[in-house]
């Protein structure tokens, strides 16, 4: 069945409930990526002859392999957004600077979302707390 | 971490696109009869020779595409309501939903049964009963316990559970636990 | 915008032509 290879990349994800990131799995979306291709080429091939020959009974085919592109661009799209969410928080728990290990983990287009993101969040927390600005990340816990 | 907070699943009927949970519920497989000819894809019917799969044609399809496919004027695909939400265990359920192994029957139950409703039966509104009834029925058990497990083995509490109730009692151990550790004073 | 730039970098402009957008207001739950 299609979309397999979808599926175990979200799988990958949904076992570390804890936060954990793993190393990105770009293998894994590159075979996501290529099946989209196949699917992608091959409705473009029956949708031609559905037109050109008259073939509506192409039709149910065309519908199945579209649900199934859908489907694969959820699960990259999620399992980006997911990955997206964890490197977030290791901003609050670490800190601007990763952890080496961490950063093994994460690919070039990450890292630059995080710099962006470190940026979002500094340029917020200048903001407040009058001309000193206020560190948010810190003291997250009340004081005794 | 306790900053990663992942995208929920959607509530009822819906389904948040980015929920990993939502994502693993609608990949669960539903046994479904093809009621019209998909050409070309019979490599997918690993029963069938043929090029083709044919109209009739019996396979336990993912939740994701059977909604995708269905139509409600036209018959693409049908699919079979699961066991669990059928009449005979909808009398087993009102009759005490407590008892029932809820991740032996699902281990989705609710989110499953919700999405049951996205096609037409005429059941649909005993359906949507029964799940409401059977979350009603079992969820003050899952929240006692819950919230009266303090550091022990919890498995036995929630092996019976299905993975919305599993999520509602970690939520509750949750709390539990910060209410200890403040206790303690080490919340600070 | 930074997730949107992103997903599209990594992903959505290697797929097909029809797909390379997600609906960030929709898929976001508020």
């Amino acid at each position: 069945m299609f979309c397999e290879k979808a599926i175990e990349l979200i799988r990958e994800l949904h076992r570390m409930s804890d936060g954990q990131l793993p190393a990105f799995n770009e293998d894994g979306i590159r075979q996501v990526l290529e099946e989209m291709k196949a699917l992608y080429e091959q409705n473009q091939s029956d949708v031609n002859e559905a037109k050109s020959e008259g073939k509506s009974e192409l039709i149910p085919t065309i519908k199945f392999r579209h649900c199934c592109l859908l489907r694969n661009q959820r699960c990259i799209a999620a399992y980006l957004y997911d990955r997206l969410l964890r490197i977030r928080a290791l901003r609050w728990e670490y800190g601007s600077v990763l952890p080496t290990n961490i950063r093994f983990h994460m690919c070039a287009e990450e890292l630059e979302w995080f710099n962006q993101y470190k940026k979002s969040l500094a340029t917020y927390m200048r903001s407040l707390g009058g001309e000193e600005g206020l560190d948010i990340t810190q003291d997250m816990k009340p004081p005794k | 971490t306790p900053s990663y907070v992942p995208v929920p699943p959607g509530v009822g009927m819906e389904d948040n696109f980015f929920s990993l949970d939502d994502i693993l519920l609608s990949h669960e497989r539903l046994p479904s009869r093809m009621e019209c000819l998909f050409p070309r894809l019979g490599f997918l019917e690993k029963s069938s020779d043929s090029r083709d799969i044919q109209e009739g044609t019996k396979m336990e399809m993912p939740l994701f595409l059977a909604k995708g496919l269905y139509e409600r004027k036209r018959r693409v695909v049908s699919v079979e309501l699961p066991k669990v939400y059928k009449e005979g265990w909808r009398t087993v359920f009102s009759a005490d939903p407590t008892v029932v192994d809820l991740h032996k029957m699902g281990p989705y139950y609710y989110g499953l049964g919700s999405q049951m409703l996205h096609f037409d039966s005429p059941e649909n509104p005993e359906i949507a009963q029964a799940i409401l009834q059977t979350f009603i029925g079992r969820f003050r058990r899952t929240m006692d316990s819950s919230q009266n497990a303090y550091n022990e083995d919890t498995s036995a509490l929630v092996e019976r559970l299905d993975y919305l109730e599993r999520a509602l009692f970690k939520a509750g151990q949750s709390g539990l636990n910060s209410f200890q550790c403040w206790e303690r004073g080490r919340a600070s | 915008t930074n997730t949107e730039t992103y997903l599209k970098s990594v992903a959505l402009k290697h797929m097909p032509p029809n797909l390379q957008t997600v609906d960030m207001l929709k898929a976001v739950p508020e």
